[in-house]
């Protein structure tokens, strides 16, 4: 039985929102630990790893391992049955054939209940290997989005290199090139302004822009964001949660 | 053009 109660559903909905593009039908799997989710895109080309850790919940409770078949399309229909202010709770039996969604408002004189009906997903699970990053950029994850963004109309890829002076990101089409070069900077009064590099060598990586820009909807649930690079590997772009993470994978283009 | 590769190349499936 899993029962996990979320004080604002905000939190909930972003993350179904992040995802819901890049993933179709996938499983939750519910744990004591908390709720987790680990897909690929149907073009095996991204993955998504989601954890939303039991103290993130203000009530948990999961006795028996669950794995949710979920239509992430179906649930978002029902998030928007509810508001971003509302209290969440996620309820499902041990062999329940439906999710129960419960929303309540913060007056507590509206309660709302939906039922979304589960699917048997067979989904496999990759392992990622432990990778020795080369270089690990920690960035406002609005700038990261902004830069996105701009060149996702002058180019499919986004070459990214990092040395130890800076981050600059590359694009080149058919009407020109563009770059933008981030230093590092510091701002006590304003951690999350900050761009942070850590850096054990140079590192370049060539990235598509559709699938940077589809994990920059994930901008809303944090203000930093943290790339991480080795050569000739997937990038992991990551949101950090107040109790969790979003990550991104990311396989690079490789010249041929 | 570099050629998109897919996570399972470095992604071990179990």
């Amino acid at each position: 039985m899993l029962e996990g109660k979320l004080e604002q559903a905000s939190l909930f909905k972003k993350v179904v929102e992040a995802v819901r593009e890049l993933v179709q039908d996938c499983n939750f799997d519910c744990t004591e630990n908390g709720l987790a989710l680990q897909a690929m895109d149907t073009s095996h080309v991204s993955l998504v790893s989601l954890l939303l850790t039991a103290d993130g919940f203000s009530e948990y409770r999961c006795d028996r391992n669950l794995a949710l078949g979920i239509n992430l399309v179906s649930l978002t229909k029902i998030l928007r049955c509810g508001n971003n202010e509302d209290i969440l709770t996620l309820e499902a039996g041990d062999s329940a054939d439906s999710l129960v969604v419960r929303f309540e408002n913060t007056q507590q004189d509206r309660m709302s209940e939906y039922a979304l009906k589960l699917m048997d997903i067979d989904q496999e699970h990759l392992g990622i290997p432990e990778t020795e990053y080369a270089a690990s950029i920690t960035m406002p994850s609005t700038e990261f989005q902004r830069i996105c963004r701009d060149m996702q109309s002058i180019s499919e890829s986004i070459t990214i290199d990092c040395t130890k002076g800076g981050v600059k990101f590359t694009c080149e089409g058919d009407i020109g090139s563009g770059s933008v070069t981030l230093k590092p900077n510091s701002s006590a009064d304003k951690p999350e302004l900050c761009t942070k590099i850590d850096l054990s060598e140079p590192v370049s990586l060539t990235l598509s822009t559709k699938y940077l820009l589809n994990f920059c909807k994930a901008t809303g649930l944090s203000q930093q964001v943290t790339l991480k690079l080795a050569d000739e590997n997937p990038i992991l772009v990551e949101y950090p949660l107040s109790a969790g993470h979003l990550r991104f994978y990311l396989a690079p283009k490789l010249d041929e | 053009q570099p050629s998109q590769q897919t996570l399972t190349r470095f992604f071990a499936r179990p």
